[in-house]
């Protein structure tokens, strides 16, 4: 429990290592499970049910690790330094979060100390701070039209409270006054009661 | 413009429009893409109403009356690129489905793939210019992922060279494909191919299911739409039963396998190459991800900066949503994670084309990758951005249940994915048998290239399982 691989959470190629060690590690933890069973005498297909679970779980964290390797490999290609800076931060904020919902396998693994678990949680609020400035324009470069985003909440104006009334008011409950539902049922409910 | 979003823009360290040229790969695509935008938005034709006050089948109707003014207007434009085709379709329709997504996103690409010259030559025009519109029938009620499990039957009889389509059960009635129900008049159907007394497996087949004049069923087919989902009230997705249907045998796709006119069956190189059609469609949704999720975001994020509740210091005005603490950690991970998807997405896109020139050249080498790959990142990004859209939802408040704020309207028509082209898990086990597949291989002295190398190294004992 005091070894670990990671030196600088704060490295995103560390991280990107870390993330393929946790997956290396679950698959060759799930291969041997199916292995250890099928010499157990049970068939290779009960074998490989038996542990799907934990296949699902390596297969996860193959997966997981293939998303932050790309991301980072992405880094490497943003030439503009403001835009660089934002995608790192936002980069390396994944990655981090991504540890610290999954410290089980990092630190079953051997890849994080507990000591570094704290330091990532405590890492991935302070880069909520780093973000918060420029959230509305990280959703901006998306560059969705109104028309496309179909969306009163997320409109670019956002000018929300005044379209939402405009919005409900072209529901066709209002199209009258009374609607006839009251003249069939409840008007004739009201006079028998 | 609301005076919180004016000063959350003027605060930003960077200019969106660099980001918006990254994701979109080059300034000329960006270009492109907003030009192709405006020219569905200038257009009047393209103006309707509202589809949250329409009922289902006004909603169909409307989807099918802007699909046709679709192709006709990408034709009067020239957009032929599919890449152009798919920003036009998606301007027009906004995000939603509609009755010609199978067949121009399945139908065709089949025919591309899976076809012969010949078949091509009498297949593709009539099915770009619309005479035939076709879907993609696999699923049956009774089996969905599990492709060996498909009971329809397409037996070969040499003393016609006819092949005859059937339905032998209840269960075997195909189910769900986009367009089935009303708009297609020919299915590319999945079957069990018999031939000289055998089952040879699953192959495709190109079966006319409507007259090409009248639209009307044609004799043996029974077909028709299976009623409203949970979302995709555009499409009618159908059911279809066969009863001992006949077709010729030039109408099985014969690119990789084959029935001779005597009945003879000649193999494919690899069984996968039926399914590539499926791999595409995998590959694609990578970024169907990213595009739902960032939507969500955008929606959510925007409107936390324009809404004001509670207070965080007493006594101080209502401060933005977005300073809350616990409104960023529920939302800066899913945008984090819409940007991964973004560039997951593109390397997908980009990877699938790479690895198919190489397949069309013969080299299959890395079939299984792309196979492996595509099946646990599709369940990978369809799950988080499954659960993100929704914790979009309610970092809106009571608001996001409105179907005003646009989520629940991405999140009914995305959902689908997590079990269309492949439920979920069953994906993942996919992925669970090539990464053990990889690291026996490993173990046998073998050394692996790609997303797998890092299974090289366990064999080095670099990466050990140990005890805590």
């Amino acid at each position: 429990a005091g070894r670990s691989l990671v030196k600088d959470i704060n490295d995103i190629q560390n991280l990107v290592e870390a993330y393929k060690q946790r997956a290396a590690w679950l698959v060759v933890a799930a291969a041997k499970n199916v292995n250890t069973d099928s010499k157990r005498g049970k068939r290779k297909e009960d074998a490989w049910n038996k542990n799907s679970v934990d296949l699902v779980r390596a297969s996860e964290a193959h997966c997981h690790y293939v998303v932050v390797k790309l991301f980072a490999d992405k880094l490497s290609e943003v030439l503009d330094v403001a835009a660089h800076r934002i995608l790192s931060s936002l980069c390396l904020f994944y990655a981090l979060h991504g540890i610290s919902k999954n410290t089980g396998d990092f630190l079953q693994a051997g890849l994080l100390t507990t000591l570094q678990v704290d330091l990532v949680q405590q890492r991935v609020k302070d880069l909520l701070a780093v973000i918060r400035p420029n959230a509305v324009a990280l959703v901006d470069a998306f560059d969705y039209s109104d028309t496309q985003l179909g969306s009163v909440l997320g409109r670019y104006d956002g000018n929300v409270y005044e379209n939402m009334f405009e919005w409900a008011k072209k529901s066709p409950l209002n199209k009258t006054q009374v609607h006839e539902s009251f003249h069939k049922y409840l008007k004739p409910l009201q006079s028998k009661l | 413009m609301n005076p919180d979003l004016s000063r959350e823009r003027a605060a930003a360290s960077f200019n969106p429009e660099t980001i918006t040229v990254i994701l979109d790969g080059s300034p000329e695509r960006t270009r492109r893409r907003r030009e192709i935008e405006g020219l569905v938005l200038n257009d009047p034709s393209f103006q309707h109403e509202d589809p949250n006050f329409l009922s289902r089948s006004e909603r169909y109707e409307l989807a099918i009356k802007k699909s046709a003014l679709m192709v006709q207007k990408m034709r009067e434009h020239g957009i032929s690129d599919p890449e152009e085709i798919y920003w036009f379709k998606s301007f027009v329709h906004r995000g939603r489905p509609e009755p010609l997504d199978l067949h121009l996103g399945m139908f065709l690409p089949t025919l591309l793939n899976q076809a012969t010259p010949e078949q091509q030559e009498r297949l593709f025009m009539p099915a770009w210019n619309l005479e035939i519109i076709g879907t993609y029938a696999q699923t049956e009620m009774g089996h969905g992922t599990h492709l060996r499990g498909l009971e329809t039957t397409a037996t070969y009889d040499p003393s016609t060279q006819e092949f005859i389509l059937n339905s032998p059960t209840v269960s075997s009635i195909k189910w769900w494909p986009g367009g089935l129900g009303k708009t297609s008049n020919h299915a590319v159907v999945l079957a069990q191919l018999y031939t000289q007394g055998e089952c040879r497996g699953l192959h495709a087949f190109i079966v006319p299911i409507r007259h090409m004049g009248t639209h009307e069923p044609l004799p043996g087919v029974v077909v028709g739409d299976i009623g409203p989902k949970f979302g995709f009230d555009e499409t009618d997705n159908g059911f279809l039963k066969f009863d001992k249907l006949r077709i010729p045998r030039e109408n099985m796709l014969m690119k990789y396998a084959k029935v001779e006119p005597d009945g003879t069956y000649v193999k494919p190189l690899s069984d996968k190459l039926t399914y590539g059609t499926m791999v595409f469609i995998r590959s694609m949704i990578v970024g169907d991800s990213a595009r739902s999720l960032s939507r969500a975001c955008t929606i959510a994020i925007r409107y936390s900066a324009v809404r004001h509740q509670s207070e965080i210091r007493a006594g101080e005005p209502e401060p933005q949503i977005l300073d809350f603490q616990t409104q960023q950690y529920k939302l800066f991970p899913l945008l984090a994670t819409a940007y991964a998807f973004q560039f997951v997405g593109s390397y997908m896109s980009h990877t699938y084309h790479r690895i198919s020139a190489e397949i069309q050249a013969g080299n299959l080498n890395e079939l299984p990758e792309l196979h492996a790959l595509s099946a646990g990142l599709k369940a990978f990004t369809t799950w988080a951005a499954n659960t993100g859209i929704e914790e979009c939802r309610m970092a809106c408040g009571g608001h996001g249940y409105s179907r005003c704020s646009g989520i629940p309207d991405i999140y009914v028509t995305f959902t689908p994915a997590c079990t269309y082209e492949g439920e979920n898990t069953v994906m993942m086990l996919q992925t669970a048998r090539f990464l053990v597949k990889s690291y026996k291989a490993v173990l046998s002295g073998k050394r692996l290239d790609g997303m797998v190398s890092y299974l090289n190294d366990v064999s080095q004992h670099r990466v050990q399982p140990h005890p805590v």
